[in-house]
C-alpha cells in the first residue's frame, strides 16, 4: 500500500505537472525584430 | 499458471470475473491515437520524435518546443541583409529596409507578416508581397495570387471575378490552388 | 548579511540578462567581477552563492503572478550555471567536480524544500532549472562545441560531454519517485526530455545507455510496487501512460536500445503489464524489413536474418554468479549432477510477491531463470555461427536438453517461468527467435515429456495467448509461432482436454 503521505505528494505532483511550456527554451533577452508601426486593421493582430 | 488464469482477461462481458485484473495495463489499449499524438509515423514516413518530444503526456503537450538547433557563423554575418556588425537583425524603417526585404523568398515574407503584427516588418512584407502580385484578403486574412494558367471571368457588375488562385495557407504552411469567387473590395 | 549580498548580486545578474544576450561581453565581464570580488572565487563562496540564488529564484517563482513571467530568475540561474561550467579555468578543481558541486547544492535546496513543505512543495521551478541546464548545455555543445573559440577549451568540453550527461543522470537517479514523490511527474518529464533522452541514447559508444537504463528501471520499479492486480490509483495510471508513450518514442527512434536491453527491462517490468512488455519486445532494428508472420508457408530456415545473432548490451551471465560454471559446464558436457545443481539453485530464499495474472507470489527466481534461458540462447546462436545449425537445431544438443530437463524436472512454476522466458525470445527475425521457435514447436509435440505433455502444451499456449490477446503490437516471432501452432497437423488444439475445460479459450482458438 502506498503510504498516505506519498499518495498525497503524488497527487500534488500530478496537479503541478510541468507542461511543454515549462520545458521550452528560456528567453530572457529578446531583441525586438521590428519597431511598432500602425498597420491595417484588417491584418492579423496576433502572431 | 495455466489457461484458466487468462479467463478474467478474455471473459470481458462478465464484470465480476473481468474485474479481477486492471485491463488498462494487462490488455492495454489501441495505441493508434497515442502513436498519432507522438507523430508516428508522420506523413507516412518514419521520423525521429524524441528530439521534439514535448511531454510524456499528450494533455501536457499543448505547444511545440524548440528543438536543438545550431546557427552556423555564415548565417550570422550576411552584411546588409540579416545580421552583422553593421546591420543588426531589426527592421525599423520602411524607407531604409525595403531593399533588404526584397531579397527574401515568399515564404519568409509570409512568416514575417504573420509573426510580427503591428510592426514595421509587417508593413514592409505587405508592400513587397503586393509588388510580387500577391493580394491580401481582408476576411480570410490570407494571401492569394492569380493562377497564371487561367484567366478569371469577371462578373457583369464588375465587382467580382471567378477564377483559379493560389492561396498561401499559414496553418499548413503551403501554397494551394483553389477556385474562388473573388470580390474586389475584399482584397488589398 | 552575506546572503543578502548574494541576493543583490544575483538580482543584478538577472537584470543584465534581460538587457543583453548571454554571449555578450558584458556578461563575461560581470562573471569576472564576481570572481574578482570573491563571490564565486572559492568552493565555499560558490556554494553559498548558488544556494542563495536558487532560494531566491524559487521564492520569486512562488511569489510571481502565475499568469506572468514566473521563471525569469530560474532561467537566469540556469544560464549562469552552464556559463560557469564552460568559461572557467579548471586548474584547482576539475570540471566534473565543479558540476557535481553545483548539482549537490541544487539537491540540498531541493530536498529541504521537498521535506519541509510536503503538500505545498511545487516541482515546477526545479523542473525548469534542470530543463534549462539541458537546454543551455545543448546550445553550448552544438556542432561539437563549435561556438567555443578557444581550441583548448573546446577539446576539454568535448571530452567532458559524456561525463556531463552521466553526472546529470546520476542526480536524476537520486531524484527518483521513490525518494521524492512530490517531484514524480517532473522527474518523468525530465528523464524523457528532448535534450536528454535522445542525447543519452546517441552518445558515442553507447556511453549513456547504462545510466539511461537505470532511470527507466527506476520508473518500472515504482510502477511495479504500486500497481495492484485489480486497480491502480489515478496518479499511477497517468504515470503508466506517460511511461508507455516514452517507450513508444524510444522504440521509434532507438529500437536497438530496447532490443539490446530487453533482458534488464523485462527483469523489472511489472508482471501484468502485457502491452508494455509487447512494446519492448516488438522493437525492430532500424531499416529492417521482415516477411508477413501470418503467412503459413513461411520457413524461418529460409530467412537470412534468422541466422544473425542479436546484440545483448548486458551479458546475462553476470547475473548467474555461482550458476555460471554449472550452466557452462552442462552446455559443454551435460550431466545429471550439474542439472541437479542448476535446478537446486533457481529458488529464492523468500517468496517474491508479484501481482501476476494467475499468481500472487513466486518461489522461483525469475531473474535467474531469465538469465539462464537467455544465456543458453546466446550460446546456441554463437554455436550456430561457429559450427552448423545441426549442432543446435537438435533435441540432442546440450542447449535443448538443459531447457528440456529444467521443464521436465521442474515444478509447475519453474516450467511456466522457463517457457515464458523462451516465448519472450520470440522477437524480430534473428537466430534467437528462430532457435526458440524450434525448441517450443518441438516441445509442443514431443513424446519425451510422457504424461507431462498436456501440462507443457497448456503452459506454452498460456504464454503465447497472454501475448496475443493483448492490444497490438505483437512481436513478430510470437505471431509466427501462433500461426504455426494453429496450422500444424500433429496436435489438434481443439481436441486437447485442457482446452475443453476452458470454454472461453476453446471459443477463441476456434475463431482463430
Amino acid at each position: 500500500e502506498m503510504p498516505a503521505q506519498m499518495a498525497a505528494q503524488l497527487e500534488s505532483s500530478l496537479l503541478n505537472c510541468p507542461d511543454s511550456l515549462d520545458a521550452d527554451s528560456p528567453y530572457l533577452y529578446r531583441k525586438q525584430l521590428s519597431l511598432p508601426h500602425p498597420t491595417s486593421i484588417f491584418f492579423p493582430n496576433e502572431p | 499458471f495455466g489457461l484458466k488464469a487468462l479467463v478474467p482477461l478474455v471473459r470481458q462481458g462478465d464484470p465480476e470475473v473481468a474485474s479481477k485484473y486492471d485491463h488498462s495495463m494487462a490488455l492495454g489499449a489501441d495505441l493508434s491515437s497515442m502513436l498519432h499524438s507522438l507523430g508516428i509515423p508522420r506523413d507516412s514516413k518514419r521520423q525521429a520524435v524524441l528530439a521534439t518530444f514535448q511531454s510524456p503526456w499528450a494533455e501536457t503537450s499543448r505547444s511545440e518546443v524548440e528543438p536543438t538547433f545550431y546557427i552556423p557563423a555564415s548565417f550570422l554575418g550576411i552584411d546588409e541583409v540579416l545580421q552583422s556588425e553593421s546591420t543588426p537583425p531589426c527592421f525599423d524603417s520602411v524607407q531604409r529596409d525595403q531593399q533588404r526585404v526584397a531579397l527574401f523568398q515568399d515564404e519568409t515574407l509570409f512568416y514575417l507578416f504573420y509573426k510580427h503584427p503591428g510592426t514595421v516588418i509587417q508593413e514592409l512584407t505587405y508592400l513587397e508581397l503586393r509588388k510580387r502580385n500577391w493580394r491580401y484578403h481582408k476576411t480570410l486574412k490570407a494571401w492569394l495570387t492569380k493562377d497564371p494558367t487561367m484567366e478569371p471571368v469577371v462578373s457583369p457588375d464588375g465587382l467580382s471575378e471567378r477564377g483559379s488562385y493560389v492561396f498561401f495557407d499559414p496553418q499548413r504552411w503551403e501554397k494551394c490552388q483553389r477556385d474562388f469567387l473573388l470580390f474586389y473590395n475584399a482584397i488589398m | 548579511t552575506e546572503t543578502e549580498k548574494y541576493f543583490l548580486v544575483f538580482t543584478e545578474w538577472v537584470k543584465i540578462l534581460q538587457r543583453v544576450d548571454v554571449n555578450d561581453t558584458v556578461v563575461l565581464a560581470f562573471i569576472q567581477q564576481m570572481v574578482d570580488k570573491g563571490i564565486i572565487s572559492t568552493s565555499d563562496s560558490l556554494i553559498k552563492f548558488i544556494k542563495a540564488a536558487l532560494e531566491l529564484s524559487v521564492l520569486s517563482f512562488k511569489q510571481s503572478d502565475p499568469t506572468g513571467e514566473v521563471f525569469t530568475a530560474i532561467d537566469a540561474l540556469g544560464k549562469l550555471l552552464v556559463k560557469l561550467m564552460v568559461v572557467q579555468d579548471f586548474n584547482e578543481v576539475s570540471r566534473a567536480d565543479f558540476t557535481n558541486m553545483i548539482f549537490s547544492v541544487i539537491m540540498l535546496i531541493f530536498s529541504k524544500d521537498h521535506s519541509q513543505n510536503s503538500s505545498a512543495f511545487n516541482e515546477r521551478p526545479y523542473f525548469r532549472l534542470l530543463s534549462n541546464l539541458f537546454i543551455e548545455w545543448s546550445f553550448a555543445r552544438g556542432r561539437n562545441f563549435a561556438s567555443i573559440t578557444n581550441k583548448e577549451t573546446r577539446k576539454e568540453l568535448r571530452n567532458f560531454d559524456v561525463e556531463f550527461y552521466n553526472i546529470f543522470a546520476s542526480y536524476l537517479h537520486s531524484l527518483q519517485p521513490f525518494a521524492f514523490p512530490a517531484f514524480c511527474f517532473a522527474w518523468v518529464s525530465l528523464i524523457s526530455h528532448r535534450m536528454f533522452l535522445p542525447v543519452m541514447l546517441s552518445l558515442p559508444k553507447k556511453a549513456g545507455w547504462e545510466k539511461m537504463l537505470i532511470l527507466i528501471i527506476d520508473l518500472f520499479k515504482f510502477l511495479d510496487k504500486y500497481t495492484k492486480k485489480d486497480s491502480v490509483t489515478d496518479a499511477v495510471s497517468v504515470i503508466y501512460k506517460g511511461t508507455l508513450r516514452i517507450i513508444l518514442g524510444i522504440s521509434n527512434d532507438f529500437p536497438e536500445f530496447l532490443i539490446e536491453n530487453h533482458y534488464q527491462l523485462l527483469n523489472n517490468l511489472p508482471c501484468s503489464y502485457f502491452q508494455l512488455k509487447n512494446v519492448v519486445l516488438s522493437a525492430i532494428p532500424t531499416k529492417m524489413c521482415f516477411p508477413n508472420p501470418y503467412n503459413p508457408t513461411l520457413q524461418l530456415s529460409n530467412l537470412e536474418s534468422c541466422q544473425e545473432c542479436p546484440s545483448v548490451f548486458y551479458d546475462p551471465i553476470n547475473d548467474l554468479s555461482t550458476l555460471k560454471k554449472p550452466v557452462d559446464n552442462y552446455l559443454r558436457i551435460p550431466s545429471n549432477s550439474l542439472l541437479r545443481t542448476i535446478l537446486g539453485s533457481v529458488f529464492r530464499s523468500e517468496y517474491d510477491v508479484r501481482n501476476g495474472v494467475g499468481f500472487d507470489f513466486l518461489s522461483v527466481d525469475s531473474k535467474v531463470v531469465r538469465a539462464i534461458v537467455l544465456h543458453v540462447g546466446v550460446e546456441a546462436g554463437l554455436e550456430n555461427e561457429r559450427t552448423s545449425s545441426n549442432a543446435v537445431f537438435n533435441p540432442e544438443s546440450s542447449y535443448y536438453t538443459l531447457l528440456y530437463n529444467m521443464i521436465h524436472d521442474g515444478t509447475a512454476e519453474l516450467k511456466f517461468q522457463v517457457i515464458e522466458v523462451m516465448v519472450e525470445q520470440l522477437r524480430y527475425p534473428n537466430i534467437h527467435t528462430y532457435w526458440f521457435n524450434y525448441v517450443l514447436l518441438n516441445m509442443f509435440t514431443s513424446k519425451d515429456f510422457g504424461d507431462q505433455i498436456a501440462e507443457v502444451q497448456e503452459l506454452i499456449l498460456r504464454c503465447i495467448l497472454e501475448r496475443i490477446i493483448v492490444n497490438k503490437p505483437h512481436p513478430w516471432g510470437v505471431s509466427i509461432l501462433t500461426t504455426q501452432l494453429l496450422n500444424q497437423d500433429e496436435v489438434n488444439l481443439l481436441e486437447l482436454e485442457f482446452i475443453k475445460t476452458v470454454p472461453e479459450i476453446e471459443k477463441m482458438l476456434t475463431l482463430m
